[in-house]
């Protein structure tokens, strides 16, 4: 292949050894494999040194599409509603996010809409506690849209700036739980125009192409504005998020990065690309 | 699926007579597509290509008419042998209380498969004793006595006690005293590579010598699952897995990613949230899936 002259197919190998093991897919890693192509001929790519930092500038392009501008303009209070699948890391999320908030100087509330899986409650009434925040909650088995429409009237009426409600993990296939999450975006939007406005989805690093399903099909249901990628302190390097970002126009908001309190950063692409050829 | 694509990949050859080597590569080409969309790491899939390729060159092939369904028929054959066999029994030993010790990943799924696991043993007339051995993650005790509430099964819980192993050691202890014949241990989901968090596992098998650890594992784990289950394995050792949320539409090439790398048995699946969710492993059910 005319260009390669200097770049061996062993360097290339290498690219996509790295790139597949990070959970980029094959299809965007073919994407981005055929982009050097184009950079050779470009003349964007003069030598073997320069692929690398090449596709981390194709991979922070895809990660960038979309980034929200902060809004400030938001009357509180601001609703955040936070879904995903099980397991992912929703509720721990919600006690890091609060915490941030809180910290900012905002007044937060946290609404319990998890009314179904065992002890879900009293995960979220703990973390209320370590931050320092109320917990709206109903009994368990409750309607969780019940829990959502009250926890928007205590925030109005308590004037909070920021409200984030926890929801119980759902897969995205399972029709019935996707149309619970509907009512539920329905009851907020219907009691506060414009909300929620945030709406996030928390993927977890460790899992493979299906986050794509999950990202499509929540999306469907819900308008997802943004995505918490969890567990990047372990070994996997979240890479789905390229082509969710690529493909979806999802932005990666922030990342979990362990357990504790203040284990949630802001994303940086820049970061991200670096770690997934670091 | 695959298959429509290995039809289409050897339509375009009908009519040239003999398969070549080039023909055979291009089939071996959507295959690995296939195994990497659903998430077999991509070295587990490079060596499994490579055990097929010899099958798919052999006469059979080259000779067939309908060459495209003969590459399905291999690649699934093999991916089922390489899944392995249904082991889906907890092993019971000879000289009660058996241990089972539940280890994973953060929300694999460990404490609602404890339940399951306990549920599915109390049916086959056990008597098991739940252990509540996470004594980090917020509401963990009281999520697992939840689960024992609704299955009338006894959890075994040191609330105020900050030391897992010692928690394992005074559970055996009590089954042996209340006739439990089997103890499912959970404990708090880690990271691989908390070498605090793996040393607590090692030390809890050193007092109470378990006679299962079962890695669970999330279906839709992706290319890492590989370290993950080696990891474990190396530093723990592991006597099978449990794969978890599988009614889901993840393709779950973890499954083989696993096996391939720890040779250990996938036991069992996590279909649901229901404590009845629990099935035996198919091997062949898995391969179609992977297979898409
Ligand atoms: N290492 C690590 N663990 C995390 C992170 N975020 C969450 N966890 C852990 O993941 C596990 C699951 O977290 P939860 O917050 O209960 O997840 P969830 O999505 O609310 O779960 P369900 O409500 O059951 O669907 C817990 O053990 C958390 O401590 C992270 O960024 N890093
Ligand atoms: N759909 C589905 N959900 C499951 C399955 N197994 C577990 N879950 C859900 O996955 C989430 C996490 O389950 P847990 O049992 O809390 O996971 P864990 O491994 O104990 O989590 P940590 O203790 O935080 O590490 C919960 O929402 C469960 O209901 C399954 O087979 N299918
Ligand atoms: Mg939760
Ligand atoms: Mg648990």
């Amino acid at each position: 292949i005319s260009g390669y002259a200097t770049i061996d197919s062993e360097f290339l190998e290498d690219l996509e050894a790295v790139l597949l093991s990070a959970d980029i897919g094959i299809q965007t890693t073919n994407k981005l494999m055929a982009s050097i192509n184009t950079g050779i001929r470009a003349k964007e790519i003069r030598n073997p040194d320069e692929l690398r930092p090449y596709l981390k500038t194709k991979i922070e392009e895809m990660l960038l599409k979309n980034v929200p501008e902060v809004d400030v303009s938001t009357e509180p209070p601001r609703v955040v509603l936070v879904i995903g699948v099980n397991g992912v890391g929703k509720t721990t999320t919600i006690g890091k996010l609060g915490n941030f908030y809180r910290e900012k100087g905002e007044t937060v509330l946290l609404a319990a809409g998890d009314t179904f899986r065992a002890a879900a409650i009293e995960q979220l009434e703990i973390w209320g506690k370590r931050i320092g925040v109320d917990v709206i909650k109903q009994a368990t088995g409750s309607d969780p849209a019940a829990v959502a429409f009250d926890a928007v009237q205590a925030a109005k009426a308590r004037k909070v700036d920021t409200l984030i409600i926890d929801t119980a993990g759902r897969l995205h296939t399972k029709t019935n739980l996707m149309e619970e999450l509907k009512k539920i975006n329905r009851v907020i939007s219907r009691e506060i125009p414009g909300a929620p406005h945030e709406i996030l989805l928390v993927l977890d690093a460790t899992t493979g192409q299906n986050a794509i399903s999950q990202a499509k099909l929540f999306s469907a249901a819900a308008p997802v504005t943004g995505v918490v990628l969890t567990k990047l302190d372990g070994t996997a390097k979240g890479g789905v998020v390229v082509s969710i970002g690529g493909e979806l126009g999802l932005p990666v908001l922030w990342i979990g990065v362990g357990e504790g309190i203040t284990d949630l950063r802001p994303f940086d692409p820049r970061e991200f690309a670096d770690a997934l050829f670091g | 699926g695959l298959a429509d694509k290995l039809q289409q990949t050897f339509k375009k050859l009908r009519g040239r007579g003999k398969l070549s080597e080039n023909d055979i590569n291009d089939a071996m080409r959507e295959v690995r597509v296939a195994l990497l969309e659903a998430d077999v790491n991509f070295k587990v899939a490079k060596d499994f290509i490579a055990q097929i390729k010899s099958r798919a060159t052999g006469q059979e092939i080259l000779q067939s008419l309908t060459p495209g369904q003969h590459v399905v028929k291999i690649v699934n054959e093999e991916l089922t042998a390489l899944l392995g066999g249904t082991q889906s029994r907890i092993t019971i030993s000879s000289r009660p209380p058996t241990v089972v010790m539940l280890v994973g990943l953060q929300g694999a799924g460990k404490t609602t498969t404890a339940g399951k696991l306990a549920s599915l043993l109390k049916k086959q007339n056990k008597r098991p004793l739940l252990v509540a051995g996470d004594i980090y993650r917020p509401a963990a005790i009281k999520q697992l006595q939840v689960l024992g509430e609704q299955l009338q099964i006894p959890v075994f819980a040191k609330e105020d006690s900050r030391d897992p192993v010692a928690i394992a050691k005074a559970a055996v202890e009590h089954a042996i005293s209340y006739a439990n014949d089997v103890v499912i241990i959970d404990t708090a989901g880690r990271l691989h590579i908390n070498e605090t968090l793996m040393q607590e596992l090692k030390s809890i098998k050193q007092t109470v010598k378990p006679h299962e650890i079962m890695l669970v594992v999330d279906a839709m784990t992706g290319q890492d699952a590989v370290t993950v289950a080696d990891s474990f394995n190396q530093e723990l050792g592991i006597d099978g897995i449990i794969l978890t949320k599988l009614d889901g539409d993840a393709r779950g090439g973890a499954a083989l990613s696993i096996k391939a790398v720890t040779g250990r048995p996938i036991k069992f699946v996590g279909m649901g949230e229901k404590l009845d969710a629990l099935e035996p492993f198919h091997p062949d059910r898995m391969a179609s899936r992977i297979l898409g």
